[in-house]
């Protein structure tokens, strides 16, 4: 797995 | 976006508003720890530094955190100053800097850049996965709350619960994990797990919200 790029959860 | 997220979303933005009703219909902020919400005001501030550096996701994601900063300072607001004496500090007694100070050796320790943002921004995860501590010590100790503060926290619990099936299909539509939201992610809700087993058998029955003595 990827971890996400940025952060887009709250 | 999917749909575990919108739902956990507005379950937290749920859980603000109850409060907010609770503290103004009352006209009280008895049974309510000062310190968590205060805690919630640092987690909001240092997480949401991304709204002043330009870092533009959506318009949902930018009026949530507006409205999460706004909100928590309201509230701490409506405690400090506005209904002041019914907050009793004497049984708000649970020492934060046992949560800030790990949170922070965390932080730097596990993060994804050795970056001030990034940092922050960890440090923001781990301290909201223990910020309610306060507050559900407050309720173990005077064992009785009242029913709309019960509906706040499973609002809250609800929110960070909600969260993990979400992970789960991120995981499964775009391959991604968030270990550090993850695993604060799972404590945060482990956290709520007495609360819920008393909300579920007796205050979604009828009955007050009371711990066994």
């Amino acid at each position: 797995f990827e971890v996400p790029e940025g952060h887009d959860e709250l | 976006m999917n749909v575990f997220r919108l739902l956990g979303d507005l379950s937290h933005l749920a859980s603000i508003l109850i409060l907010l009703h609770k503290i103004q219909t009352t006209r009280s902020c008895r049974g309510i720890s000062f310190k968590t919400q205060a805690l919630y005001v640092v987690v909001f501030l240092t997480r949401y530094l991304d709204l002043f550096l330009g870092d533009w996701v959506s318009l949902y994601n930018t009026a949530m955190k507006l409205f999460f900063i706004g909100s928590s300072c309201y509230i701490l607001y409506l405690m400090k100053l506005r209904f002041r004496p019914t907050h009793d500090p004497a049984i708000d007694t649970f020492r934060v800097e046992y949560l800030v100070g790990p949170s922070l050796i965390l932080a730097l320790i596990f993060n994804y850049k050795y970056t001030l943002v990034e940092i922050l921004w960890a440090f923001s995860i781990y301290l909201e996965a223990v910020a309610i501590m306060p507050q559900l010590f407050m309720l173990q100790r005077t064992g009785e709350a009242e029913t709309i503060t019960t509906h706040y926290l499973a609002a809250l619990g609800a929110y960070r619960g909600l969260y993990i099936p979400n992970w789960i299909y991120r995981y499964f539509s775009d391959g991604t994990v968030d270990p550090i939201a993850v695993i604060a992610g799972l404590v945060q809700t482990g956290l709520y797990l007495d609360f819920f087993y008393v909300y579920f058998t007796r205050v979604l029955q009828g009955q007050k919200f009371e711990l066994p003595a």
